[in-house]
């Protein structure tokens, strides 16, 4: 995933089972949003993979005070970035399952 | 440092920890 410098991580193993997931997401790369984030801590959140959208996450951020409205799109890009990248992996895991 | 929470109103908890260390000395 292109580097949008927030860093979005899996907080829990996937068990490619059930559809809510704990991710973690953090501030990597300051200089890449235009709020002030230097010493932010990561935030932790479960997200359900099929009823919920990385972008509606990334506003509830913005409303909570955790970034500014200006770089909610590059937060839900980066949670919308590991998301897909979860479902690709459990699409691929289980198309391995049945005997390919 | 115990951990903060912070409760959207749509109902999703958010927990705020420290960035993990082993990520901080790769920048």
């Amino acid at each position: 995933a292109e580097e949008t410098g927030v860093r979005v991580e899996l907080a829990e193993e996937d068990d490619g089972k059930k559809s809510s997931i704990a991710l973690r997401l953090w501030v990597e790369d300051p200089k890449k949003l235009k709020g002030n984030y230097k010493d932010s801590g990561a935030i932790e959140f479960t997200f359900d993979l099929d009823t919920e959208v990385p972008e509606t996450v990334a506003q509830e951020m913005v409303d909570s005070g955790f970034f500014l409205e200006i770089d909610v799109k590059i937060v839900g890009k980066s949670i919308r970035d590991r998301v897909s990248l979860i479902k690709w992996r459990r699409q691929r895991n289980a198309s391995g399952h049945n005997g390919k | 440092s115990s951990a903060a929470q912070v409760v959207h109103s749509a109902g999703r908890r958010f927990i705020v920890s420290p960035v993990p260390e082993s990520r901080l000395r790769e920048q």
